[in-house]
């Protein structure tokens, strides 16, 4: 999992992020074998930038405060993006 | 903007729509009228018109729920996920769910259902997420003034893409023949103005648009020339120095020029020197012989110099004392060929300011061959 500058993200957050990148960004983390964590990781990355860039937000593939505030906003429950 | 997967359409131009049940956090009449506002948005911007039914199952069914729901997406309680639909399509197509566990209101407090229905129903449409922060269908939601909301000119762009723009008016089967609603004896209008050759007459979220050489006027939606003008504007004048209209709602007013709105409105109406008592204007006249304009609100008046571009001092005055036969309270006024023509109610007073009389009393619609 990407760290933030600094200050890595508790395990809530990424927990909740991976929800969040599963529910809007078409993240597929289950399909992944756990063995490949670097795959793994790459791929969350991928979606984090995917999702910075979409909202608007400075694409930095990092679980970054304004990337998890934004994923804290209400919203709608309609995907961004498809698969 | 984006479509939603498969760009999914209505086929058609008429949809129905059925509240299946409401919140109770709101009056059920205010839900009613905070979801038909919200199809309106859509309706002025396109050739689509919604009827809500009752029974039966109509084409966008809306509702409130908790948690699971029946449809694969349970909601998450407060905040979070806060409402959720379907593209175009039969069954489940087209249906709009609410999050029961928000606190759904008609302001600023909570979670606003009207702009959250602007939203959903954008989907119900076929509309996917936005890009654009400014546009109501960025996935996130946020409160927005009501009395200045307008479609983004890319949530307008992404829904004509899938239907059109609003159909232009067609000339009624007999062309020398004029829109009877315009011609009901009791007609009244929200503001008038000439604008170069043509006078507009603004009545609700549309306008009569009139020429001196033609029978018939032409009936537009304010929101096909000027998308984010309000409906029910206050009062409206043309400055012909500056070749631009003003437009009057509330507190506010926008500047446009032709079909263009200018930068930097709308502005405060006192900018323009009222006191913070006066809170809209009834209506306006530009005296294109002096170059000052008359706003009118209540039994006053206040004069403004458009060269100096300030309010006139020893303002506001009692427009009966100077206005001899206008006492009743105005609705709308334009000056044509050195008369002002004031309207109140479905009446029409023709007035000479040399002579300070009025010189004849019309109906409002006197200008509609009726």
């Amino acid at each position: 999992v990407p760290l933030t500058n600094g200050t890595s993200p508790g395990e809530s957050d990424v927990a909740f992020a991976q929800r969040y990148l599963a529910d809007f960004y078409d993240l597929k983390m289950e399909t992944i074998p756990m063995t490949k964590m670097r795959v793994n990781r790459n791929f969350m990355e991928n979606k984090i930038q995917e999702m910075q860039q979409f909202l608007g937000l400075k694409v930095t593939g990092q679980l970054d405060t304004a990337t998890l505030d934004m994923m804290h906003r209400p919203r709608c429950g309609v995907p961004d993006v498809y698969d | 903007f984006r479509v939603m997967q498969g760009r999914p359409v209505w086929k058609k131009h008429f949809i129905t729509y059925r509240m299946k049940n409401y919140t109770p956090d709101m009056k059920p009449e205010d839900v009613d009228y905070a979801i038909q506002k919200a199809f309106q948005v859509w309706s002025d911007v396109t050739p689509l018109k919604f009827r809500k039914i009752n029974t039966g199952e109509a084409d966008i069914m809306i509702q409130f729920a908790h948690g699971a729901h029946g449809d694969y997406s349970p909601f998450d309680g407060r905040n979070g996920i806060l409402a959720h639909a379907f593209g175009p399509g039969p069954g489940i197509g087209g249906d709009t769910h609410f999050d029961e566990a928000e606190i759904w209101t008609k302001s600023y407090k909570g979670t606003n259902l009207f702009l959250v229905a602007v939203h959903e129903l954008g989907h119900s449409l076929g509309l996917g997420h936005s890009h654009d922060p400014k546009a109501i269908m960025f996935p996130t939601y946020s409160y927005i003034d009501l009395s200045t909301f307008r479609l983004s000119a890319d949530d307008i762009r992404g829904i004509q893409s899938l239907y059109g723009a609003p159909e232009k008016p067609r000339p009624s089967s007999k062309p020398d023949s004029t829109d009877p609603t315009v011609c009901d004896p009791n007609m009244s209008f929200d503001a008038v103005t000439t604008v170069g050759d043509k006078i507009f007459f603004f009545k609700d979220r549309y306008f009569w648009r009139k020429t001196f050489r033609t029978l018939v006027p032409e009936f537009h939606p304010i929101s096909s020339f000027w998308p984010s003008l309000p409906s029910g504007i206050d009062a409206a004048y043309e400055v012909t120095s500056r070749d631009s209209v003003f437009i009057f709602k509330g507190n506010k007013f926008w500047a446009i020029r032709g079909n263009e709105e200018q930068a930097g409105y709308p502005r405060g109406i006192h900018t323009l020197g009222f006191p913070p008592t006066v809170r809209k204007i009834d209506a306006a006249i530009f005296d294109k012989e002096k170059q000052k304009t008359y706003f009118f609100v209540e039994d006053k008046y206040w004069r403004f110099d458009e060269k100096r571009q300030s309010m006139e001092p020893g303002y506001p005055k009692q427009i009966a004392e100077d206005f001899p036969g206008i006492d009743s309270k105005l609705d709308a006024a334009f000056e044509s060929f050195g008369f002002f023509y004031f309207f109140s109610g479905s009446s029409q007073f023709e007035f000479d300011p040399n002579a300070k009389k009025v010189t004849h009393v019309l109906k409002s619609n006197s200008w509609f061959n009726c």
